[in-house]
């Protein structure tokens, strides 16, 4: 008689459960409304299924956002965990929707849930990608504008991770300078 | 503590797997 010794299939375990929330932009609503949380997966294969199988971000709606945060951190400047903190940007031309946001995008999935910055994981948040018809945007939320060596840190992986030439500037900015910006656009308190 | 870390080619070989 042959016995067959099945290999139990072990997932491999997150350093941390993530949770991916997908926002709609229905200006009939407030835009808390618009922001769903869709699934919480802490191992790769079900990160796999999930980014698998949702729509490409380069062929969302404009108006649309993904974001993916450490469970437990709302996707918001006011979240306790974000409200001290700030943003590494990629602001990305038009062009770049085609050819380069999804590979950005999952790039920097990648860095979260392989906790791509050392020690200093610690200080991530989570990360949104903003759709939208005047440029899209990516970034990385940390969450203390202050603790500059993990900020800096993890700016300068990310870059090399997103494999950005060396002359392509990236900014950090506070959440509190963002949100009461004026027109004039926000200032970097980093650049790598 | 110990931290558990996945490099980019890791998670890139378990995209497809079972």
């Amino acid at each position: 008689k042959e016995i067959l010794i099945v290999q139990p299939y072990m997932k491999h375990p997150l350093q941390n459960r993530w949770t991916l929330w997908f926002y709609k932009n229905d200006k009939n609503k407030p835009w808390q409304a618009n922001l769903r949380l869709v699934t919480k997966f802490d191992t790769v294969e079900d990160f796999w299924a999930l980014y698998n199988h949702i729509q490409l971000a380069s062929r969302l709606m404009s108006g649309c956002d993904y974001a993916v945060f450490k469970d437990g951190i709302e996707p918001m400047w006011e979240d306790n965990r974000n409200k001290c903190g700030g943003r590494w940007l990629i602001t990305l031309s038009k062009q770049q929707r085609m050819l380069e946001l999804d590979q950005y995008w999952l790039e920097t999935l990648l860095c979260l849930i392989g906790e791509a910055f050392d020690d200093y994981s610690n200080d991530i948040c989570g990360a949104v990608i903003n759709v939208r018809a005047k440029g899209d945007k990516i970034a990385i939320w940390t969450c203390d504008t202050e603790n500059e060596e993990a900020v800096l840190h993890i700016g300068k992986t990310y870059k090399e991770r997103l494999g950005l030439p060396m002359k392509v500037v990236i900014g950090y900015q506070a959440h509190a300078d963002t949100a009461t910006k004026s027109g004039l656009g926000v200032k970097n308190k980093f650049v790598v | 503590g110990t931290r558990i870390i996945y490099d980019r080619k890791f998670l890139m070989e378990c995209r497809h797997s079972p």
